[in-house]
């Protein structure tokens, strides 16, 4: 869960 | 999740799979590039690596594999099927892969968030993608050839660039730690490109438009 916000994205 | 994400992700899902069935209903994929189709299958690929351990939400997950799915099915219709590979422009479809991918990867070593394996390969396939419709505006410059097919796919990509763009202004708003500067200004890049396209595709609009005038 500590991976950065860009990466929920697709 | 906001809706312009939503929307963003739909439209690009929409845009391959008009591409897709347009081929599979006409077997043809004239005026189609297939290094384009091919750099984006990498985009996906080195981008979604995390698909195996990284679970965020099934909708990403789901997203991920039909992307990837469905791109090898558009590159396995233009490589593989009898009939559609025969209507591949190869002749006019010659730009060099290496020109792209060997800036975008020492690119990514250089300017990427953390030196680790994975974040390289993705920092990779956010810089591949902003560049990765070049040889498609190439092939469309050669042939002066913008149908309905190319128009559609290209005219939904931008789209699906546009909705983005909304999404990370909305976030940046309403997210108090939101800011992605790499994936910002490749996307702004990207957007730019797909503006080029615009252009062609309208001006290509205007002169059948003219020529169906009476004279």
């Amino acid at each position: 869960a500590a991976e950065p916000a860009e990466k929920d994205e697709l | 999740m906001n809706i312009f994400r939503v929307s963003a992700d739909i439209l690009h899902l929409l845009s391959i799979l008009v591409l897709l069935l347009k081929i599979h209903a006409t077997k043809s994929c004239a005026g189609i590039s297939l290094k384009t189709q091919e750099l984006y299958l990498a985009v996906f690929v080195t981008r979604y690596l995390d698909l195996f351990w990284n679970f965020h939400s099934l909708y990403n997950s789901v997203f991920k594999v039909v992307y990837i799915a469905t791109s090898s099915m558009i590159i396995w219709y233009m490589k593989r099927h009898r009939g559609v590979k025969q209507t591949y422009d190869k002749d006019h479809d010659t730009f060099r892969y290496l020109f792209l991918i060997v800036p975008c990867a020492v690119l990514a070593l250089i300017v990427n968030g953390r030196f680790s394996l994975f974040e390289i390969l993705w920092t990779f396939s956010i810089y591949l993608e902003a560049v990765a419709i070049l040889p498609q505006l190439v092939l469309l410059q050669r042939t002066k050839n913008v149908d309905n097919l190319t128009g559609n796919y290209v005219f939904l990509l931008g789209l699906y660039r546009a909705f983005y763009i909304l999404n990370w202004i909305y976030r940046y708003a309403t997210e108090p730690h939101y800011s992605a500067w790499i994936v910002w200004l490749s996307g702004l890049v990207q957007t730019g490109l797909y503006l080029d396209f615009f252009y062609y595709y309208l001006q290509a609009w205007k002169q059948s438009k003219k020529l169906q005038l009476p004279s």
